[in-house]
């Protein structure tokens, strides 16, 4: 295995840990260098998979995945010590986290130009890839996955058709998407039935979505070119991202309350792309839904 | 910017400690570490309004595939997921049913041959970090291909 890169001691990191772990650069196209970390199995890391976790964005970092989500150990609040997690995926399986594309986290470009897309994205990670069997040989037998996130619901499988049909010796099994983006359409589409009903829409507000959005029993509500249903659709699209509820989780809490939630406009950070066609429903031209209701608490 | 809702302040302030990236064996010139990148966000391109056909594809090749949604997330919702799943007409292989993690209904999946579509129940966009037992039971079955 690739000793220069291997991880010896951390700082804040009071445990010992029962795996070995890695951190350093993979080749993606020339000039470009991926940040990665894997870790290994806590089990039997020469008969166990390889998983490679991707978070979303476009432009978020997997280390997200590591540090809150399934990495085996995650950061205190006081950012400087470490606790494990007794339930990380490394318990059963080696991951390889990735931070792509160039510019997300520390991962980089040597000319710093980060203007990039899906396939691009996916070829290079493809690269990268090829650049960590290289450092691993030792792994290239094992079983392998991969699995996305979000917007890794593009990542994933764009990657995993290179994997499967590409030239490059790699036992690939599989794939997962975890809450992906699979098609904006559907994504928005369904949106308005799940507010509805959980009930975050008013009866007239449903009812008018209906009247305006719906011809003959079939309902538009993604790209609906109906000046009525546009408006009706920011409205509802407001509430579910601009009310102050946490649009990732409907039931827990929005961290740092309702006033200081970090975004003003009604786009998600990790949608805002995907969400450029929003533009023609004018969201900002909309009143706001919480100007309109009392303050609660 | 950061994610909405979303408080990385103790992993921003952990990973961009000198020792921690030394450490970790980040070169000294690079920025500091940020949850997402607003260069990177701001310039991307999307090409795939779907990825139906490359799901098509890989399953044609007899690649293994899980598709899961905390069931409260309201970035990527469940159901678009499942309309998402049975748009790529593949046969139905076992009814719609729950699943079990630590002798609690921890969601629904149905299956359609090698192709898996499971919900997490009342967990959000994050589904390891918050519900993170019936995620690593999860993990576990589809790693080894066995029942959910």
């Amino acid at each position: 295995n690739y000793a220069p890169d291997e991880v010896t001691e951390l700082p804040g990191m009071s445990f010992k840990p029962n795996y070995r772990q890695w951190s350093g650069y993979l080749k993606a196209s020339p000039g470009k260098f991926l940040h990665y970390w894997f870790v290994t199995s806590q089990r039997d890391p020469l008969k166990d998979p390889v998983v490679l976790w991707l978070n979303g964005g476009p432009g978020c970092s997997s280390l997200d995945g590591f540090l809150s989500e399934n990495g085996p150990f995650h950061v205190n609040d006081d950012g400087a010590t470490l606790y494990e997690n007794n339930f990380s995926w490394n318990r059963i399986a080696n991951v390889l986290y990735l931070e792509s594309p160039a510019g997300v986290g520390y991962s980089y470009s040597d000319d710093q130009k980060y203007k990039t897309d899906d396939d691009q994205v996916a070829d290079d990670n493809y690269l990268a890839l090829q650049s960590f069997f290289a450092k691993f040989p030792n792994f290239t037998q094992n079983e392998f996955f991969i699995i996305g996130e979000s917007y890794g619901g593009i990542y994933a499988p764009t990657l995993s058709q290179r994997v499967a049909t590409g030239t490059a010796k790699i036992n690939f099994k599989g794939f997962a998407v975890g809450n992906g983006l699979s098609s904006y359409a559907l994504n928005d589409q369904s949106l308005i039935y799940f507010g509805y009903y959980h009930g975050l829409f008013g009866e007239q507000l449903w009812t008018d979505l209906n009247t305006n959005c719906c011809d003959k029993g079939t309902c538009n509500f993604f790209n609906n070119s109906k000046e009525a249903c546009k408006t009706l659709l920011s409205q509802a699209f407001s509430i579910v991202y601009d009310s102050g509820l946490n649009e990732y989780a409907l039931y827990m809490d929005c961290e740092g309350g309702v006033g200081a939630r970090a975004y003003k406009r009604s786009m998600s950070h990790l949608f805002r792309n995907y969400r450029k066609h929003w533009d023609t429903f004018q969201l900002l031209k909309v009143p706001s839904v919480t100007g309109q209701t009392p303050s609660v608490g | 910017e950061v994610p909405p809702c979303i408080n990385s302040t103790a992993q921003m302030n952990w990973l961009n400690r000198a020792d921690v990236r030394k450490a970790l064996h980040i070169p000294d010139t690079l920025p500091p570490w940020d949850i997402c990148s607003d260069v990177v966000g701001g310039q991307y391109t999307n090409i795939y309004p779907t990825v139906k056909d490359v799901y098509l594809k890989l399953l044609s090749l007899g690649v293994r595939a899980l598709v899961y949604n905390g069931d409260t997330d309201m970035a990527c919702n469940f159901l678009g997921d499942k309309w998402f799943v049975e748009q790529l007409n593949q046969k139905t292989t076992s009814k719609y049913q729950s699943w079990i993690s630590d002798d609690q209904i921890a969601g629904f999946y149905e299956q359609y041959g090698n192709l898996t579509l499971l919900t997490v129940k009342g967990a959000g966009h994050m589904v390891p970090q918050w519900a993170p037992g019936p995620a690593l039971d999860m993990f576990q079955s589809f790693l080894s291909n066995k029942p959910y």
